[in-house]
């Protein structure tokens, strides 16, 4: 789970996520 | 009124394909083609490249080395094509009821396999069309940068060429590359069973869209499920390329979204 953080944001917060 | 459920499912799928991808086959071959009215800007050597640069990014740094522009370009397209493929595969009906982790794993396994199935679209024997610059960059120029850098788009071509000869249009890419995101082999998924069974009823739509689109081909769905294969070749072959950058260049860095995705792949 932690080494997938940023595909963890995207699916949840989607594309605007500030992590993208 | 099977059928009429596969039916359904389909147009579903058509359609968050054309909410979430900004760049159609239809449209790309519209510009490739001259339909569309505006040419793009073609880039074919340092120069259109150079010129082409501080069109779109303002001042040319001339301390960068074109192959780190060319691969910066490349990495960040690939970012804002993983978010399409993303916002595509939560769309998809089940995808969502899936385990956050698995949903995870479908997406590190699959995003680049949907990408290099949409890139098929933007290219043609001679280069590839970047729309978001509107930009066509030539096969020749990107065979011409320096190793490793000039292996990364070749294979990519030659896909297409292979690929592009199944002539499939939106709505049976839109099947296609839900069926790839939905495959359950993927290494480390939770609950295999459950995304077989979401990707037979993809398949299944996939194969009764095909019969009714392409009637004059019966044998289109079999060409079209081992062209996956390929896919997944072609995917082992980049990441390995990205590996060989990485230790090639001090200066190069990789977006830490495709770091988490190539980090222990395969």
């Amino acid at each position: 789970t932690e080494r997938h953080k940023i595909l963890h944001k995207l699916l949840q917060d989607g594309s605007s996520s500030p992590d993208i | 009124p099977h059928e009429a459920n596969l039916a359904s499912l389909s147009r579903l799928v058509y359609s968050a394909y054309l909410n979430n991808f900004t760049l159609t086959k239809e449209k790309a071959r519209a510009i490739l083609t001259g339909r569309a009215g505006q040419s793009p800007v073609v880039i074919h050597d340092m120069e259109s490249l150079k010129n082409a640069e501080s069109l779109f990014l303002g001042k040319w740094n001339i301390e960068r080395e074109a192959e780190l522009v060319m691969f910066n370009r490349y990495q960040h397209r690939s970012v804002e094509a993983i978010c399409e493929v993303t916002e595509f595969a939560k769309s998809i009906p089940g995808f969502g009821s899936l385990d956050l982790n698995d949903q995870v794993t479908l997406l590190k396994y699959g995003v680049h396999e949907a990408m290099f199935t949409l890139w098929s679209a933007y290219m043609n024997k001679d280069g590839i069309l970047v729309a978001t610059n509107n930009s066509f960059v030539t096969r020749e120029f990107l065979k011409t940068l320096r190793k490793p850098y000039s292996s990364v788009i070749e294979p990519k071509f030659e896909f297409a060429a292979r690929f592009n000869t199944l002539e499939l249009d939106d709505s049976d890419l839109a099947l296609f590359v839900a069926a790839i995101i939905l495959c359950g082999d993927r290494p480390g998924l939770l609950d295999a069973h459950q995304i077989e069974e979401l990707q037979d009823s993809i398949l299944q739509a996939f194969h009764l869209h095909l019969r009714n689109n392409h009637p004059d081909a019966p044998r289109l769905l079999a060409h079209a499920l081992q062209k996956m294969a390929d896919l997944r070749q072609l995917v082992t072959e980049h990441a390995d390329v990205v590996v060989a950058i990485k230790q090639s260049d001090a200066a190069f860095a990789l977006h830490p979204l495709l770091q988490e995705i190539y980090e222990d792949m395969y």
